[in-house]
């Protein structure tokens, strides 16, 4: 469903080229479950954003749905992230003037969607926030901004979630919730590729990738670390 | 060093008041090294903020230096935190359009300080970014940007660091590399209360206390959960 192919990234930043991919081959099926892992800097993030087009590789191709991503104009290759992708950001992005509603059907504005306001409360409910819907950002702790974050983008039914760092702020049993939300949406056929740093998400993924320096290895069946 | 005692705040959020601290009895002595866990939303950065003087409590007081901080103004309160505590925040605050080493540096600009720029080129190189020092934020990974914040809060030499969630974003390896850094610290006489859900960030600690609904529990001794 998302794949990259020879996908390669470089900044321009400090005032020198950094690579942060270095021609990476990745693909995520329907349904499937992918960890990523590695190193503090390694280019998770980085690979993430290419993936769901939010950034355009240097060189190589990303493919989304059987097209070839690359080749698109910027207005399409929005369409086809709204309409496929859902997003996790590492530090959440919420709107700071927005409840937790109001940003979890931020994504269902663009189209006529009459039950986007339930789903987004069943959403809400299901991360363990069913007490906080009329919170905004700012009267919210982390791991709570980071739920609302996930709520938001299981949303609008995606095909395929990227989630980075999803349980990074939250305890261990808030981190089971959201992981066994995530299992739910994947036995429905959504692909799922999560960047980690935390063992027990690991553990739940059909196979771990591991990424050092730009470049992937396979990680599947052996402790992640 | 720095004392809550009979510390409650409360909150209007979302059009009701959250109890966020409940009684709450804490301190941290120089040189000592606490960590502070408990679920999502439990009042974990709510405890922390507070004993930063970020955030004045509804009732009960704060201790800094054996002064009462409650009854102080706001610019003594600023003043006293400025020279007493250093901060590494949940979600990093680090500015955007100056690069790391400028980051680093800012809480050293109130006073005349002509090390401050090698105390912040060798904090940076301690935490693993030797080759970052001339990176903008949106030029770093989620985990450079929390060592950039983690530099910053030594920068004074503070006699306290309060660290909400300092390793959250970091590899187990990177992890540790920051843990030794803190254990610098502290060997030096500074206190150190880490709010965190990493077990190895626990482990490191001298004690641990737990936070469920804005009320603590001594939890040292037993495996943070
Ligand atoms: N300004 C506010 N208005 C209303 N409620 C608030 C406000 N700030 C925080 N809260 C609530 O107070 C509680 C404690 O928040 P706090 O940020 O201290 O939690 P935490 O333990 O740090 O959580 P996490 O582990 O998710 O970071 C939460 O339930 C939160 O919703
Ligand atoms: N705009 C940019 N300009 C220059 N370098 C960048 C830029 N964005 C990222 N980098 C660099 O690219 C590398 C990969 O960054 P990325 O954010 O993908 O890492 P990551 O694996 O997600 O790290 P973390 O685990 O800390 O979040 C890092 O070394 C970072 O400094
Ligand atoms: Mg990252
Ligand atoms: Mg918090």
């Amino acid at each position: 469903s998302l794949e990259l192919r020879n996908t390669v990234k470089e900044y321009d930043g400090g005032g020198e080229t950094v690579r942060a991919l270095a021609d990476v081959d990745f693909s995520v099926a329907p349904g499937e479950f992918v960890a990523v892992v590695g190193p503090s800097g390694s280019g998770k993030s980085t690979m993430l954003n290419t993936l769901g087009l939010l950034d355009v590789p240097t060189s190589g191709t990303v493919r989304v749905a059987g097209r070839d991503a690359t080749t698109m104009t910027d207005p399409e290759r929005t369409r086809a992230r709204r309409e496929y992708v859902g997003f996790v950001f590492q530090q959440f992005y919420l709107i700071g003037n927005l409840t937790a509603l109001e940003n979890v059907t931020l994504p269902t504005v663009y189209h006529d969607d009459p039950d986007a306001e339930e789903r987004a409360r069943t959403l809400l409910d299901r991360v363990g926030l069913g007490d906080r819907h009329d919170h905004t950002p700012d009267e919210l702790s982390g791991g709570q901004k980071q739920r609302v974050a996930i709520a938001r983008a299981l949303v609008n039914g995606p095909d395929v979630v990227l989630a980075d760092e999803p349980t990074g702020n939250l305890d261990r049993d808030t981190g089971e919730q959201v992981l066994g939300e995530f299992a739910q949406v994947t036995e429905r056929g959504v692909g799922l590729v999560a960047v980690t740093h935390d063992p027990q998400v690991a553990e739940f993924a059909d196979r771990t990738v591991r990424i050092v320096d730009g470049r992937l290895t396979e990680a599947s069946g052996e402790a992640a670390n």
